[in-house]
């Protein structure tokens, strides 16, 4: 099942 | 000292309808440049990034960078009194605790003022990196809405995937699955009916049915809603805001584990 992951940790990836 | 007076006030009540139920309290920030918001949701899935440019009002007084927190259930509350043609100003001091929403009916018989109290929120400002988006789809409004609320019956994620044929919305769930699939068309009488793909290479992410309903709230702002997507990173759903500006919401994908 995928998981939902916080917003700000997609940003802190770029 | 703050005084904005927006003709078309039926816009901000429009506004607060979108985002009352994604967001409790924010921070309204006031510039030269704007009346704007940004704001996440309480589980840090979704944010709401709202812009109001001056040059929209009729009547744009900010003599220095204010930010005002509010309530927005409170003012939304407010806002429900004013009529639909009604003008609505606001208005507040600087340093002040209030803010009063001042609504006047077309023909100037009726003046109200509603006076808000103020509260103080601890909110941090994301910063948004410029990002070049692989595949960007503008559909009319009021069909990604009804897709969003269909399949919202079926199952509580759907998968969006853009590719050359179109841009496919699926899901599944216990009775079932379904897939609707809208392919880029051109209208010649209206271009808010138009589906247009813009992609650079396909894309395929998953998002919780729950917050992209929330979202389609700002379906009654604007004909068309644009969604920009990129591999692993969250979706805008952008809907334009008149000629005065928009209301951008994100959010993160699900990802497998």
């Amino acid at each position: 099942t995928p998981v939902q992951n916080d917003l700000m940790e997609f940003y802190a990836m770029l | 000292m703050l005084e904005l007076r927006l003709v078309q006030g039926s816009l901000l009540k429009k506004v607060l309808d979108a985002i009352k139920d994604l967001v409790t309290d924010a921070n309204f920030d006031c510039s030269e440049s704007g009346f704007s918001l940004q704001a996440m949701d309480s589980s840090h899935v979704a944010l709401v990034a709202l812009l109001l440019r001056s040059d929209g009002f009729e009547h744009y007084r900010c003599d220095r960078n204010l930010s005002m927190g509010m309530n927005l259930t409170n003012m939304s509350k407010m806002l429900k009194c004013a009529g639909n043609d009604d003008i609505i100003t606001i208005k507040a001091d600087d340093g002040g605790d209030s803010v009063t929403f001042m609504f006047e009916s077309p023909s100037q018989d009726k003046v109200s003022d509603f006076e808000m109290k103020l509260m103080d929120i601890d909110s941090e400002h994301l910063g948004i990196p410029e990002t070049e988006y692989h595949a960007i789809v503008k559909m009319p409004s009021a069909e990604f809405a009804r897709i969003c609320r269909d399949l919202s019956t079926i199952g509580d994620t759907v998968v969006i995937s853009v590719s050359k044929d179109g841009v496919k919305f699926s899901t599944s769930g216990d009775i079932g699955s379904a897939n609707v699939v809208c392919r880029q068309n051109n209208s010649v009488d209206n271009k808010d009916n138009e589906t247009v793909i813009e992609m650079n290479e396909p894309v395929s992410l998953t998002f919780a049915l729950r917050y992209l309903n929330s979202f389609t709230k700002a379906t009654t702002l604007s004909n068309t809603v644009t969604l920009s997507m990129s591999k692993e990173l969250p979706v805008v759903v952008e809907y334009k805001i008149a000629e005065i500006g928009h209301i951008r919401f994100y959010l993160a994908p699900k990802i497998e584990d």
